[in-house]
C-alpha cells in the first residue's frame, strides 16, 4: 500500500 | 511554502518569543493562562509525534523543535519557578480543559483522515488547537488589568491562524486536489473564536486607550 504524504505543516 | 505560511510560523514565533520574554525578564505570567499552555503542549506533542520518523526539512525539524521546547519551557516557569509561579492567578485560571479534550479526542477518533494512532493523535491535536485559547480568553475576561505583552501575545496566537487560512486558501488555487477539510474547519474556528478579542484589541490601538474586555 502506498505510504500516505506525511503533514508538511507545522 | 508560501509567503503566507512563512509569515504565519514567523508570527506564531513571536507570540511564543513574547510570552517568553514576559516570563523570563520581568518573571512575570500574571494574565496568563496555564490551562492554555499546558494545552498547547499536548497540542505540539500529540501533532509533532512524526519528528523522527518524517524528515520534512531542516525548517520544519527546527521549527517543531523550537515550539515543543518553548511550550514545555513556559509551562516549566509558570509550574515550578520560585518567582514566576507566585503571579500565577491560580484561583482565576479555573477553566476544566479536560472538558475541551475528551470531546476533541471523541472527534478525533470519528473524523480523521486515517485511522492510524499518529494520525488521530495529529487530528486531535487540531482540535484541541482550535480551542487551547478559551481559557485565556475566560482568564481575560476575569482579570481587568491586560498588560501590554499579554495583549500583544494573544494578539500574534490569533494573527498566525488566521494567516495560516491565506496560506491555505493560496495552496489549495495553486495545488492540485490540495484538499484538507480537518486543519480549515478547525483553524476557521480557532480564528473566529479571537474575533471579539481582535475588535477589542483594535478599539484599544485606534483609540489609544488600554485593552479592556467586556465583563
Amino acid at each position: 500500500d502506498v505510504k500516505p504524504e506525511p503533514h508538511d505543516e507545522l | 511554502m508560501n509567503i503566507f505560511r512563512l509569515t504565519a510560523d514567523m508570527t506564531h514565533l513571536m507570540s511564543v518569543i513574547v510570552l517568553l520574554l514576559k516570563i523570563h525578564t520581568i518573571k512575570s505570567c500574571a494574565g496568563i493562562s496555564l490551562k492554555t499552555q499546558e494545552l498547547y503542549a499536548i497540542v505540539f506533542t500529540c501533532r509533532y509525534l512524526d519528528i523522527f520518523t518524517d524528515f520534512i526539512s531542516f525548517y520544519n525539524t527546527i521549527m517543531k523543535v523550537i515550539f515543543l521546547w518553548t511550550s514545555f519551557s513556559i509551562v516549566w516557569y509558570m509550574r515550578y519557578h520560585k518567582i514566576v509561579r507566585r503571579s500565577y492567578d491560580k484561583d482565576q485560571d479555573t477553566f476544566r480543559h479536560v472538558f475541551l479534550m475528551l470531546p476533541c479526542l471523541v472527534l478525533a477518533l470519528l473524523i480523521n483522515e486515517r485511522f492510524t494512532f499518529k494520525e488521530v493523535m495529529w487530528t486531535f491535536s487540531f482540535y484541541l488547537e482550535a480551542v487551547a485559547i478559551l481559557p485565556q480568553l475566560v482568564l481575560l475576561q476575569r482579570t481587568r488589568n491586560i498588560d501590554n505583552l499579554t495583549g500583544q501575545y494573544i494578539f500574534l496566537l490569533g494573527a498566525y491562524r488566521a494567516l495560516y487560512i491565506l496560506n491555505w486558501i493560496y495552496r489549495y488555487v495553486t495545488e492540485p486536489n490540495y484538499v484538507h477539510w480537518i486543519p480549515w474547519m478547525s483553524g476557521l474556528v480557532q480564528t473566529l473564536l479571537y474575533g471579539d478579542f481582535f475588535y477589542y484589541y483594535f478599539l484599544s490601538w485606534k483609540n489609544n486607550v488600554k485593552l479592556q474586555l467586556p465583563a
